[in-house]
């Protein structure tokens, strides 16, 4: 499921800007 | 002792709470009722003022797309939900509406990032199999959001770019379909949600229930997210307790919104799934699409 929800993942591995968003 | 840990719990996910998201309720409600002096938002009721409003505000820029029109960004409140924008040859009155619904996503793709980051805040919620995690937060995240734009609204208007704007609900309602169908369930659930009278700490507590629903599809690993949910459950039961002693059965009031919510998510989603396949040129934000792809 994690490698379909590419962004999501990240997020929840790390604080991502909304830049990076 | 048990009630002592509940407490601290609760305490926990409002100190969680007051730091990612920027709007709170307590300052919603006052610059709705026009306690915060000169300060009183830039109300946007037409087309007109929209276009006006867009230059009032400094907002910041969130590149999404890379055929985005570079125009400045109406940032949305919690509640930017209506994700889409469309494509070229408008004219100069569409190209504001256009620009406006895709504030409303990158609002909302930063909303995201404020769920996730309560959500990591949880007790227990980040040992839990990742890919549980995503899926709490794929199926949740809508709901949040939604339960968020409550203290935004009332019967006339929604506050949109934290707080420095109020649209009204009539203007919602002019625009063209489908988008003047995407807000209005969401007021007609506010207002009714609102007369709870739910404050920042028990918002907290209650985002935080929505976020452990062990009934998700897909969820590889139940047993300790409902485990999870059960504790914060009865935070919040005692929370209720405490902080409204003459509601009668508030706890259980505030359950039941959640069957409620879960069809207006649904609706949303399947809003957005036909203005994909109806609109030319559609695109949505790219977290958003994750989200939402076979959610219902």
């Amino acid at each position: 499921l994690k490698e379909k929800h590419k962004i999501l993942h990240r997020l929840l591995q790390n604080s991502t800007s909304p830049v990076e968003l | 002792p048990e009630a002592a840990d509940l407490r601290a719990l609760s305490r926990h996910l409002y100190e969680a709470y007051l730091k990612y998201f920027p709007l709170t309720k307590a300052k919603a409600r006052a610059i709705l009722s026009g306690k915060t002096g000169d300060n009183a938002p830039f109300v946007i009721h037409d087309m007109k003022s929209l276009m006006e409003g867009e230059q009032f505000i400094n907002c910041k820029q969130i590149p999404t797309q890379e055929h985005q029109p570079q125009t400045s960004a109406l940032s949305v409140g919690h509640g930017g939900l209506m994700g889409a924008h469309l494509g070229s040859e408008c004219n100069i009155l569409d190209a504001v509406e256009l620009r406006f619904f895709h504030s409303c996503q990158s609002r909302s793709a930063e909303a995201v990032r404020e769920v996730t980051e309560f959500a990591k805040s949880i007790p227990g919620f980040i040992n839990l199999d990742l890919n549980d995690q995503v899926t709490l937060l794929k199926y949740g995240v809508i709901e949040v959001l939604i339960i968020m734009m409550a203290p935004l609204m009332n019967k006339d208007g929604t506050l949109i770019a934290y707080g420095q704007i109020f649209m009204t609900r009539e203007f919602l309602k002019s625009l063209r379909k489908p988008f003047c169908q995407m807000m209005e369930p969401k007021f007609e659930f506010s207002v009714k949600f609102n007369t709870l009278e739910l404050d920042d700490s028990d918002m907290a507590l209650f985002l935080a229930v929505i976020i452990l629903s062990g009934d998700r599809p897909g969820l590889l690993n139940v047993k300790p997210i409902e485990q999870l949910q059960e504790t914060v459950l009865h935070a919040l039961e005692l929370q209720l307790k405490l902080n409204h002693p003459d509601s009668l059965q508030l706890f259980a009031k505030l359950l039941q919104k959640m069957t409620d919510l879960r069809q207006i998510v649904t609706d949303h989603v399947h809003l957005i799934q036909l203005l994909k396949k109806t609109e030319v040129d559609m695109c949505l934000h790219p977290l958003l699409q994750e989200i939402m792809k076979d959610l219902y």
